[in-house]
């Protein structure tokens, strides 16, 4: 499997914060997961009504939901699951091949 | 061999650099291939110059891709941009004026220690991979490191993050030796252009600060034609103004650099999507992206060609 499989279960999320309130809040969540933002790049560019895309790895993917759900937070998953996502990006080639 | 290359998909460092050798032996009226420099870890920064030979000062456009590693659509871009070129010399008017009076300097890969690692380890990666014996964290980010408003608003002084840039301005050597590079030749360029993803915009100075440049209204009008030229191709919209605010203030980024060392027009791309694959564009899109990418960057090219 690409990359030994580790992004199985990972996923991207589409964090849409309404508000400076929930922009504070939003910041304040992703202090406490290790996630890796794909847009914008850091935490200090997010902005109200401003998309924030994060990869999520699997072992948080549950809990941030959950804080989300709990916050009120607009958000909504766009890859559910990464490692199938990358096989599918580069078709069927082996790793072998692709290196 | 070049008939065996396919552009529909994305390919290994290796594999790009053996095109590059490869074009450049079976194209030397139109190609030729050196380095500026190595890399961290030690990898030649290879750079095509595209265009009929001539007079040694033409002027010239400088195409970088690959700045950030999971970007991977920036050099499929590069190489498609270099195949269409010498493909339509010969029966595209417009294109054999362009390669007659400029000479293009494209980048395939700029930070190519950092693609082989998204390509073997970490799809994700951004940075470069530089070692800070101070901190466990590796790499810096390309695009914050060069010498302009330097380490300020919208880039990180803290080695672990994605944004961090650097422990001085240039301290990359893949940012320094192009750097140099075009400090040497800057009164050639007349236009810079960094090609990103994803976010679907077109991006000119200032990232640092909220200001209007000093040839607003030719640099405005140069974006409009290339987001009106690539919407012509699939219908696709691209945003596009100063990058401060059309995405965000960031400091060091080479758009400003370019700018400020005289090049009058510097753009960085963000090319497809808008957050539905995000890094991971498929190869069914490579055509299309770098189809509508490459009428953006000929008719900001074509605009060289005229006065403003």
């Amino acid at each position: 499997r690409l990359y030994n499989n580790r992004y199985a279960g990972d996923q991207v999320f589409r964090i849409t914060p309404g508000s400076d309130e929930d922009v504070r809040v939003l910041k304040d969540v992703l202090e406490h997961v290790k996630v890796d933002f794909w847009q914008p790049n850091s935490a200090s560019l997010i902005g109200p009504n401003a998309t924030v895309d994060v990869h999520v790895k699997r072992g948080d993917t549950r809990g941030l939901r959950a804080r989300l759900k709990q916050e009120h937070i607009d958000h909504q998953v766009f890859i559910s699951d990464l490692q199938r996502e990358i096989e599918k990006q580069t078709g069927n080639r082996s790793s072998r091949q692709r290196r | 061999s070049e008939s065996q290359h396919d552009y529909n998909v994305y390919h290994s460092l290796e594999e790009i650099q053996s095109w590059m050798f490869e074009m450049n032996r079976t194209h030397p009226d139109l190609l030729d291939m050196f380095s500026v420099g190595k890399s961290y870890e030690g990898r030649p920064l290879y750079v095509l110059q595209l265009g009929k030979r001539g007079h040694p000062h033409k002027k010239a456009v400088w195409i970088d891709c690959g700045v950030h590693a999971r970007e991977w659509i920036g050099p499929a871009f590069c190489q498609w941009f270099v195949k269409e070129g010498i493909a339509s010399y010969q029966d595209d008017s417009v294109m054999r004026r362009l390669l007659d009076q400029l000479s293009f300097y494209i980048m395939p890969v700029f930070n190519v220690d950092g693609y082989h690692f998204s390509w073997t380890t970490d799809r994700f990666w951004r940075k470069t991979r530089s070692k800070n014996p101070k901190f466990h964290c590796r790499g810096v980010d390309a695009n914050r490191n060069w010498k302009v408003k330097w380490c300020d608003e919208g880039a990180s002084s803290h080695p672990c993050d994605d944004t961090y840039c650097g422990p001085f301005p240039e301290s990359e050597p893949e940012v320094r030796a192009v750097a140099k590079f075009l400090r040497k030749h800057k009164k050639r360029f007349r236009a810079y252009i960094s090609i990103h993803a994803y976010a679907q915009m077109l991006l000119y100075p200032y990232s640092y600060k909220y200001a209007t440049i000093p040839n607003f209204s030719c640099v405005e009008l140069a974006a409009h034609n290339a987001v009106t030229a690539l919407y012509s191709a699939y219908g696709v919209k691209y945003r596009y103004g100063p990058a401060s605010t059309t995405l965000y203030v960031s400091s060091g980024s080479s758009i400003d650099w370019a700018y400020r060392s005289g090049i009058p027009y510097a753009f960085a791309f963000e090319l497809r999507d808008t957050g539905y694959f995000g890094f991971l564009l498929p190869e069914s899109l490579i055509s299309p992206t770098c189809t509508e990418t490459m009428r953006a960057v000929t008719a900001i090219a074509s605009g060289l060609l005229k006065k403003c």
